[in-house]
């Protein structure tokens, strides 16, 4: 019968696009910000 | 590989300056005055001399780079995974960067070619070590150090900056490539990892929203289509191993994201990812039939008297990517396929038909699929423009008494159960979101119960709808108002059938059905 | 109807380096950039604790976090969303971030001067090393330093 693919970690019901938090095949949680690399001024990258 | 002498001992000196020119604070941003320095000691050991010598320098620095990964993963002092993971991307992040930068400062600024010459080159050559690795190694295979090497490339390569925005697309085209050559059936060891590159946020994004035109949406159809006939034999038996099950789990996940985000992707490709997913996966296939075009709003398939032919788009046919009618093979008998359709001779290709379908006399594998899958939907699309070209719109009335019927009744007839298991499969594919290729196999499904000469033709349509329905969600809304109208509609004395009252479940299923319709 | 159709060779041989490679398997961490401070090596927290708190990448959400703790999230979390949005968030709250002192000012009064090439007055500023806000009378703020 398959599976309740709404248990997948996927908020399904979202009006944003879920592919910009993707955490991947395997993930039972979105992307959190601190997640994703972002292409940040360099003058930020000050370690 | 006949290496020239010294070259090895030159590249594991050079590869070590690099990573620790790269680690080194005063690399400059993005590493480039340490590229400067190194290039020019690159130079002065004649690795950049020529196109040989390049590529004997990436091949074994790749060997090095993942050499070092497996000698990390059985350092048993070792012990924690996150500080393997660090000692081994110290070094591939700090060749990674070498590479990108060899790509993007090889040829003038404005000279893509070179670039992307030098980035397949650099990709097959880490391919390649890949697949080496993979056999030489077997079940010892490890995917990390290819799995961050790629992943990172990728990332790197899709900076935005203007040298590297005016290549994206032959970038996504080689990466495309290097991942149909590492497809899970070449190399199942390397297939997490592949999934995981798949469909990759940024991956995604660059492959599905940033490239103009959807240009590289037929090349994420093929890797999807790479990853469905790596997992077809193991899903036609429902025989799932743990690794297989994660596996199918996963790329559940990645097509939920695509039928959230990128419907008309799959509404474009359905019909090739249908031709390799086995038909009793039922429910992969039932989520890629559900996607509709966002602009659209279905109406309930439960409303009460829902014309179905009078909604705006149902006369509209659906984009299908696929060449299908070239599927329909061999050249002789499209010819006398086409000329039946046309003219209703030969007089004998109906009869015939059956043994073009028939491939073997194994049981659960006597047909091929695609070719009735493609030879459904070629005399449906034929029978709907047929239909239109007299002005008129696909109906129960307007099917009927056509060379294209004539054709579908005798499959319906003619075929045994696995047979025209596999036909209402193709027809009941179909059944997606309002179009004219929904109306018109609804309406084909609907006549072929209608018309059936046994009972058995019309159970077997009831199972085929049934199998796809009792499935968890989502549900195609032609195959929810197809089922409605059969149950509802007393033309089709449904409820005379004995199979409807089979199994006191079967039973109660059709009541509630049924209820939720009235 | 179709009933079983039996593996081959092959997809017996696929499913055993399939089963030798789910012993280890991707880590999200093997697709991102390494992190100096916070790696992800997530620790399980039980179920019952937030998972992910909802709207957590968006700059509402990052406005209502304090000013520490956009502090934190920009010296800690460098090269990811998170930072970017902290980064946001500041501004909307008049911080400015110097591009040679790496440190974020906040006018602390209406500088005595400004001109086109600095303004100099008294400033509130983070200091990342001490981990603390300071004040700081006269100084010059050089337009050049501005992000």
């Amino acid at each position: 019968l398959g599976s309740d693919l709404t248990t997948l970690g996927l908020n399904l019901n979202s009006p944003e696009k879920l592919y910009s938090n993707f955490g991947g095949p395997w993930a039972e949680q979105p992307c959190r910000p601190q997640d994703i690399d972002y292409h940040v001024p360099s003058e930020y990258l000050i370690n | 590989y006949d290496d020239p002498p010294g070259l090895h001992e030159k590249t594991e000196y050079l590869l070590r300056e690099w990573v620790n020119m790269y680690h080194n604070a005063s690399a400059g941003r993005d590493s480039t005055k340490a590229f400067t320095m190194f290039v020019h000691q690159m130079n002065v050991q004649g690795i950049l001399k020529t196109d040989d010598l390049i590529t004997r320098f990436f091949r074994l620095s790749t060997e090095m780079c993942t050499e070092l990964c497996y000698r990390a993963f059985s350092d048993q002092s070792n012990p924690s995974p996150s500080l393997v993971r660090a000692k081994c991307f110290h070094t591939l992040d700090a060749y990674v960067r070498l590479i990108t930068l060899l790509v993007k400062h090889s040829g003038d600024a404005n000279n893509s070619l070179t670039k992307i010459n030098l980035l397949h080159k650099v990709l097959g050559i880490v391919a390649g070590v890949l697949l080496r690795d993979h056999d030489f190694r077997s079940t010892e295979f490890q995917q990390l150090p290819y799995h961050r090497i790629f992943i990172m490339l990728f990332l790197e390569l899709s900076a935005p900056e203007q040298v590297l925005e005016s290549i994206s697309v032959q970038v996504l085209n080689a990466f495309c490539n290097t991942l149909h050559i590492l497809q899970p059936s070449k190399a199942p060891g390397f297939a997490y990892a592949w999934l995981e590159l798949v469909s990759h946020r940024v991956f995604l994004g660059k492959m599905l929203v940033l490239t103009p035109q959807q240009r590289a949406w037929g090349m994420y159809a093929q890797l999807l289509i790479d990853m469905f006939k790596f997992l077809a034999p193991f899903l036609r038996n429902v025989e799932l191993p743990k690794q297989i099950q994660l596996l199918y789990k996963g790329t559940l996940r990645v097509l939920l994201v695509l039928l959230h985000d990128f419907p008309e992707f799959l509404c474009d490709y359905h019909y090739g990812f249908c031709d390799v997913i086995p038909p009793n996966c039922i429910q992969m296939r039932n989520l890629i039939l559900s996607a509709f075009p966002r602009h659209m709003r279905l109406p309930d398939p439960f409303t009460p008297n829902l014309k179905v032919d009078l909604l705006p788009e149902i006369t509209q046919a659906p984009r299908v990517l696929t060449n299908f009618a070239s599927m329909i093979q061999p050249a002789n008998f499209k010819k006398d396929l086409d000329s039946y359709i046309n003219s209703r001779s030969p007089v004998t290709f109906l009869s015939e038909l059956r043994s073009n379908l028939q491939v073997s006399n194994e049981p659960g594998m006597r047909y091929n699929i695609p070719l009735i899958n493609a030879l459904v939907l070629y005399v449906g699309t034929q029978a709907i423009s047929h239909i239109q070209t007299k002005g008129q719109a696909p109906s129960m009335g307007t099917i009927t008494h056509s060379s294209h019927m004539d054709i579908f009744q005798n499959l319906a007839v003619d075929l045994d159960t696995e047979g025209r298991y596999l036909f209402l499969n193709a027809i009941t594919n179909q059944l997606r979101y309002p179009n004219s290729h929904t109306h018109y196999f609804s309406c084909t499904l609907l006549y072929l119960f209608a018309e059936a000469n046994t009972e058995a033709i019309q159970e077997q349509i009831t199972r085929v709808l049934l199998e796809r329905l009792i499935v968890n969600r989502p549900h195609p809304w032609g195959l929810l108002v197809t089922f409605i109208e059969l149950i509802k509609n007393p033309t089709f004395k449904f409820w005379n059938h004995e199979f409807v009252r089979c199994a006191p479940e079967i039973e109660k299923l059709f009541d509630s059905v049924a209820r939720s319709c009235m | 109807p179709l009933g079983p159709v039996p593996l081959t060779k092959n997809c017996f041989f696929q499913s055993q380096m399939l089963e030798a490679s789910s012993q280890h398997m991707p880590h999200p961490s093997d697709s991102e950039r390494l992190r100096l401070y916070f790696p992800r090596n997530l620790c399980p927290t039980p179920s019952y604790y937030p998972q992910s708190l909802p709207n957590c990448d968006s700059l509402d959400f990052f406005q209502r976090l304090s000013v520490e703790t956009l502090f934190f999230i920009f010296y800690y979390m460098e090269g990811t969303k998170a930072q970017y949005l902290a980064a946001k968030a500041l501004k909307k709250q008049s911080w400015r971030f110097h591009t040679e002192h790496m440190m974020w000012f906040q006018r602390h009064e209406e500088p005595k001067t400004i001109n086109d090439e600095f303004e100099q007055g008294t400033y509130i500023y983070f200091d990342y090393e001490k981990w603390g806000q300071r004040k700081k009378e006269g100084f010059i703020f050089e337009y050049r330093f501005l992000e």
